[in-house]
């Protein structure tokens, strides 16, 4: 056989380090290329929101600046005259999350707490999550000010609602947001 | 040299002025605050001839350079960003309505003089710097540079392929191998959803693709040297990976891209990037149906796509050289003769001025896909189609069959690397190599061709994902065609491991 | 072994890992043009 790097036991040789050192392969043998972050089966594009060739994941809608019509672009000069709020009811709480995010320090901020606090979620000052308990569940086990049991908190790191296990110390729950005095 | 007094100064005090105008009120009336701004550039004299506005240029964009070095980047980059965002909106503003409407000379003069003046400084930076070098600077005038002058506007859509040039240009003088201490930021800059829309998307397709290419071999070029140990540094680790992000993105867009590119690709890849090459062999046009591989009988020379000529967008004849061998080569394919050539070529293949490396592996890669050609075009020439017949008993099978019997252990895997870069998705040089490699097999003269000719197919084989379509009928037919006695050689059963991985090929086969 | 100027290549990507662009680099600024400011809860997301 042929007895250097360029036959079959070069090649064994690579195998055998696969196995007891697989860094040492990472090239010839290669990596799990759905593990990168890209949805490889998706039916659209990927490059309309690659994030780049050192992220692992996607751009989401929020990373993306969209070339959107210079109207949408609130201009100092005319953003009171813009019309006010629409009925904050009419929003999902998803909306009402992203409003709460990404209008900070602003009447819509409040607006939009105050809204989510009508729906019973509730904003933890320490956490500085939003939570609410799950509907239809009612095993909460009391103690004194604390409360045990699944609740949904919003994360917004990843956007969603999540079910989650905990303790909730009644104490630590903002009271209903100031309303906005437009 | 020989500066007009205090010209620094007004330098600095015009860009911070604009800075002020845009953060202030330059969303409200940007028109109108920029002509401002420009009798005020004149004034200053900074807009009385080409060297004014070179220096000022110079000056402007030092300063921003500097603001990065004054802050921490990793804490202070929105203070950066809002120092720099406006020089680049000015700059923008200034090509846009440099000259006539219509005259796209003068902005893309200007456009390049700028560029210049930015790369310049980049590169002396990073000399002066070394390791302390702060990429961040660069790399945000430049992306908000391109998403400016790519923005949807009549003027600028006038001379977006040319921008694309002038930033394709500098990015190439600013390939890795030249600044290596941008490199991370480069691969960001030629990934960049918008640079990939406009360059492979929107361009004409000839004038992008082709740009695009040359960044993609930049890239390859630098990463080789690094990835030839078995070991790679975390720093490497990254830009390789990120390299893959790239080419997965391209693979599942602009699969036609890499099939036309796929060649000059494969010159400058090194061989153990075995998974990175397959990636690229494994691209096919998205208009093809890929028939499974291990479909029973399948009838390879009865696709309807096997005999479409695959495009190659790389002047692989040329790469030839030199001339006379070139001549030679031309002459025995015409006449088969005189045979004394045949003995010449491995000398033509050893002499490689990449050191490192004792064969010359682009002009192995050239002579092999020239050869083929050649031989696909004498059998078309007779309304044929490549078969196991008629690829044998000629000139191009002769040379072929010298190279697998004359060159050594070394020369010979990267001879079979040269045929097996051809094994891709159905068209006549993926046939025509496939039964060539066959054919060589068969006719081997010694165990040990056959046996390279098994590690070059089964290293591609057992990494992971994705593997091209050519790659996989070939192996399926050597080891189900019992002409081929396959499985009575001792290298397949050299070892468990080995067994093992052959009966498991053999398994989804049949 | 690595060549000469492979080797100041290496050493220059080597201090550059260090200091990786990150995906906002390469996204426009959006300073939040607030319609009406208003001093909200301290606890709540400020920036």
């Amino acid at each position: 056989m042929v007895n250097n790097q360029f036959g079959m036991i070069g090649l064994l040789t690579f195998i055998r380090a696969a196995e007891s050192d697989p860094n040492l392969v990472s090239l010839a043998m290669g990596q799990d290329l759905t593990a990168l972050g890209l949805n490889l089966n998706s039916m659209e594009n990927l490059y309309q929101s690659f994030g780049g060739p050192f992220s692992d994941g996607p751009a989401r809608p929020q990373d993306i600046d969209y070339p959107v019509p210079s109207e949408y672009l609130i201009n100092v000069s005319i953003r009171d005259k813009l019309a006010p709020l629409s009925k904050m009811k009419h929003y999902k709480d998803d909306l009402l999350f992203f409003l709460f995010y990404t209008n900070c320090g602003d009447v819509m901020q409040l607006a939009a707490a105050n809204e989510l606090y009508q729906r019973d979620w509730r904003y933890h000052i320490e956490e500085k999550v939003w939570i609410m308990r799950v509907p239809g569940n009612t095993h909460y086990d009391k103690n004194g000010s604390i409360e045990r049991g699944t609740y949904y908190y919003f994360d917004a790191q990843n956007w969603r609602r999540v079910p989650k296990e905990f303790q909730l110390d009644g104490q630590k729950l903002d009271t209903k947001p100031p309303i906005a005095i437009t | 040299i020989d500066e007009p007094p205090g010209f620094l100064e007004r330098s600095e005090y015009l860009l911070k002025d604009w800075i002020t105008i845009f953060h202030t009120h330059a969303t409200r009336d940007p028109i109108k605050s920029f002509s401002n701004f420009v009798n005020k550039m004149n004034i200053y004299g900074i807009l009385k001839g080409d060297e004014a506005l070179t220096r000022f240029f110079r000056h402007a964009t030092q300063m921003c350079i500097d603001v990065t070095y004054r802050n921490d980047p990793t804490i202070n980059n929105t203070k950066i960003f809002k120092y720099i965002d406006p020089y680049v909106r000015l700059i923008a503003l200034l090509v846009k309505h440099s000259g006539e409407t219509s005259n796209s000379t003068t902005k893309l003069n200007l456009l390049n003089k700028i560029l210049g003046i930015v790369i310049g400084i980049l590169l002396k930076d990073q000399e002066v710097h070394k390791q302390n070098f702060q990429q961040l600077a660069y790399h945000r005038i430049f992306i908000m540079l391109f998403l400016e002058l790519s923005s949807s506007d009549p003027v600028l859509e006038n001379i977006m392929t040319n921008v694309l040039t002038a930033f394709c240009h500098a990015y190439h003088i600013l390939r890795p191998s030249i600044a290596p201490g941008f490199c991370y930021s480069w691969l960001e800059l030629i990934s960049h959803r918008v640079f990939l829309q406009r360059i492979l998307a929107t361009a004409p397709q000839a004038k992008g693709w082709s740009m695009y290419s040359q960044l993609l071999v930049d890239l390859f070029k630098y990463l080789a040297p690094f990835l030839r140990n078995a070991e790679l540094a975390k720093s490497v680790t990254l830009l390789y990976k990120g390299t893959l992000r790239v080419l997965l993105v391209l693979l599942h867009d602009f699969p036609e891209f890499l099939c036309d590119y796929h060649f000059g690709f494969c010159d400058v890849i090194p061989p153990n990037c075995i998974q990175m090459r397959n990636l690229i062999l494994s691209a096919y046009p998205r208009n093809m149906r890929l028939p499974d591989p291990f479909t029973p009988n399948l009838k390879v020379d009865m696709l309807s796509d096997i005999n479409t000529q695959p495009r190659i967008h790389s002047n692989y004849a040329a790469a030839i050289q030199p001339p006379n061998f070139k001549k030679d080569l031309d002459l025995y394919l015409k006449q088969r003769s005189p045979v004394t050539f045949l003995s010449e070529i491995r000398g033509h293949l050893q002499i490689s001025n990449e050191p490192g490396s004792r064969y010359n592996v682009p002009l192995m890669n050239a002579l092999v896909l020239y050869v083929g050609t050649q031989a696909i075009n004498q059998i078309r020439a007779k309304n044929q189609n490549p078969t196991m017949t008629n690829i044998i008993h000629n000139a191009h099978m002769d040379i072929l069959q010298n190279l697998a019997v004359d060159l050594d252990n070394e020369g010979r895997y990267l001879f079979l690397n040269a045929i097996a870069n051809q094994l891709r998705y159905p068209n006549i040089h993926t046939h025509y190599f496939s039964c060539a490699l066959l054919y060589l097999f068969d006719e081997a003269n010694t165990e040990a061709i056959q046996e390279q000719i098994t590690r070059v197919l089964l290293e591609r084989l057992i990494v992971n994902r994705p593997h091209p379509w050519g790659l996989l009928i070939t192996f399926i037919e050597l080891i189900k065609n019992p002409s081929y006695k396959f499985w009575d050689h001792d290298f397949v059963h050299c070892a468990p491991e080995i067994e093992k991985l052959f009966e498991s090929v053999a398994r989804s086969c049949m | 072994p690595l060549q000469k100027d492979h080797q100041v290549q290496f050493q220059m990507m080597e201090a550059a890992y260090y200091h990786l662009p990150s995906p906002s680099d390469s996204e426009r600024l959006r300073p939040y043009l607030q319609r009406q400011a208003i001093a909200t809860p301290p606890h709540f997301p400020q920036t």
